[in-house]
């Protein structure tokens, strides 16, 4: 077998984390259980609605050169919704409550969280 | 992704991950990198959920997802979860649940749940372990005590495998990617083999949080497509998340 090309001699004294392959730490935030699940996220969601959007958007551009009628996205936006009210208590309650902090559609927010089930093909 | 539960002569247990996500969804020509990954790297946020004001669990996530992929619940276990790539995906899964066969889990609702709920590292495995679930996955947990470790590779129904640690008989680390151990990663994705060989250079004696870290910072185990590396020690509580770069030259994957 060829060597990997990308492989390298195991890193030593890479902590704590600097240089090239630290881009930075990452914000704290609390999520108050005691809440009710729509309120749970709002701050957060509230902070973080342009990088949501943008994550959105790109989404949806991936799809469009997938399936470039856009019948696909159409009907996923109209379904997805749909499928959030089907989400158990009180993870589908939680979604909506991103959604509306973030002034994002519910069903965008609702792809954002089972994505992984449909890219795991 | 890579995960590694390691265990130290103490049998004190640490726990790390680097979060890879983005492969196939547009690549910048311009800064050589993974849309997605890079677009994911503002939304990576440290959690606390809290119930009376006290830390029920904590966790490394995206923002705007309930679901989780890493996570701690102090002084009792440290999760986490590797893609599992199948024919049988997540999709029949969800195709299942329009159509109303809805007794399964979504993937990052049983990991919340878990995490917010279980109680014990026996628990938490035995949910994992026997939960039906949408999509495949593999779940990596550690407990608390020396030998509370496994990697428990799932498919939709059933536990295909759990691989425990077992420290006694040389088995002081476990180490998944997004591949089953019995099988051979493919030839142009092998993180395992270059992780396994970091660790063994490492030493059980060596193992401690900055030394994992090592490990997911060695090209190909950080790679264009990471986005995070998590780090968690239970006994303590600690969990601490870096946003990551991999300069060329560098895996894309």
């Amino acid at each position: 077998l060829a060597k990997d090309p990308y492989g390298e001699d195991c890193r030593y004294q890479q902590y704590p984390p600097t240089g090239a392959t630290f881009r930075g730490s990452v914000p704290d935030y609390i999520i108050n259980l005691d809440l009710p699940p729509r309120e749970r996220w709002v701050q957060l969601a509230h902070e973080k609605k342009d990088e949501l959007k943008t994550i959105v958007e790109h989404i949806k551009k991936v799809m469009i050169v997938f399936f470039p009628s856009g019948k696909l996205l159409h009907l996923l936006e109209s379904k997805m919704a749909w499928l959030g009210s089907t989400l158990p208590y009180p993870f589908n309650e939680e979604i909506e409550g991103i959604a509306h902090a973030a002034e994002v559609g519910l069903g965008d927010i609702v792809v954002f969280n089972v994505f992984y089930e449909i890219f795991t093909v | 992704c890579t995960s590694i539960i390691a265990e130290d002569k103490a049998g004190k247990l640490y726990h790390a991950r680097n979060l890879d996500f983005g492969l196939f969804l547009g690549w910048d020509i311009k800064n050589s990198s993974w849309i997605v990954t890079q677009i994911l790297k503002p939304l990576m946020v440290s959690l606390d959920f809290q119930r009376n004001n006290k830390t029920v669990f904590r966790s490394a996530n995206l923002a705007g997802y309930v679901g989780m992929v890493s996570g701690i619940r102090p002084g009792i276990f440290t999760l986490t979860m590797n893609e599992r790539f199948s024919i049988d995906g997540g999709y029949i899964g969800v195709f299942e649940w329009i159509f109303g066969k809805r007794d399964g889990w979504w993937m990052g609702f049983l990991t919340r749940s878990v995490l917010e709920n279980s109680t014990s590292y026996e628990e938490a495995k035995d949910r994992l372990t026997n939960a039906r679930l949408l999509a495949p996955a593999y779940f990596i947990l550690a407990g608390n005590q020396s030998g509370q470790g496994s990697v428990i590779t799932r498919s939709r129904t059933a536990a295909l495998d759990v691989w425990n640690l077992n420290a006694s008989f040389g088995t002081w680390y476990v180490l998944e990617t997004n591949y089953d151990r019995w099988k051979v990663p493919l030839a142009v994705d092998d993180r395992r083999t270059p992780a396994m060989k970091c660790m063994n250079r490492t030493m059980q004696q060596n193992v401690s949080l900055p030394a994992l870290y090592n490990v997911l910072s060695t090209k190909p185990i950080l790679n264009k497509l990471t986005v995070s590396t998590t780090l968690m020690e239970v006994s303590e509580g600690r969990i601490e998340t870096y946003l990551r770069d991999c300069p060329d030259p560098c895996s894309p994957w």
